[in-house]
């Protein structure tokens, strides 16, 4: 563990938070796609088959577990909950986001660290969570202004991924043999996707004004 | 092992 692996899991942490603030404290889900939701959960749940076969450390397990349950737990109140349900926006979040699953699931069968099941569903969860977050933000630029927890909600979760390319550069750096292509390249890819909601998000902060994306 | 090593990362 090294310092900006920490401090990007603590982000992702922070994200999904500040996002079960936003849907438990305002009792609505406006501005969040349910899409993204439902492929971060599918993330989770494929990587994370080895959680009771490979332990690594107790913080490993808890964080892989607050991860499974935050993620599943949000789809289901987006889904389910009477009250949440009702301020989802159906109409705008309309991206395919199945082609994201089939395209990620058929990488992962030619690119992988081996042809195992559990190397197939690792790889597929890497490429997967690299594009899961496009649905929210063709949602956030169809749906004008971001409320505030919104806006924070996707800026950690950006921000994360940007720490993990710091730990996996310091990694390279200071352990012999370490080499993970597959996560470095698909890290990339998935926090260059923000560059824009970054930049918009910078200027909104610079000038206090209300984040907002062009369309 | 191999494994373990592998995949430590959240």
């Amino acid at each position: 563990m090294n310092i900006f692996r920490f401090a990007g899991d603590m982000m992702h942490l922070t994200s999904i938070l500040v996002l079960l603030l936003k849907i438990y404290a305002t009792k609505s889900c406006s501005g969040i796609s349910l899409k993204t939701q439902e492929l971060y959960a599918l993330v989770f749940l494929a990587r994370y088959l080895d959680l009771f076969t490979d332990f690594i450390s107790v913080y490993n397990t808890i964080m892989k577990l607050v991860f499974i349950v935050s993620s599943t737990a949000i789809v289901w109140c987006m889904k389910r909950d009477r009250v949440v349900r009702r301020s989802y926006d159906k109409q705008l979040d309309t991206f395919r986001h199945y082609f994201l699953l089939a395209a990620s699931f058929a990488l992962a069968l030619l690119v992988n660290e081996k042809f195992t099941f559990q190397e197939i569903f690792w790889a597929f969860s890497i490429y997967l969570e690299a594009v899961a977050i496009l649905p929210q933000l063709v949602l956030l630029q169809r749906s004008g202004n971001v409320d505030n927890l919104t806006g924070q909600y996707v800026f950690f979760l950006g921000a994360y991924r940007a720490f993990y390319i710091l730990n996996w550069i310091y990694r390279y750096f200071t352990e012999t043999h370490f080499s993970r292509w597959i996560a470095c390249i698909s890290g990339l890819v998935q926090t260059a996707l923000y560059a824009d909601f970054f930049y918009y998000y910078y200027i909104s902060w610079k000038n206090n004004t209300k984040l907002k994306l062009p369309a | 092992s191999e494994v373990k090593k592998h995949h430590d990362e959240l």
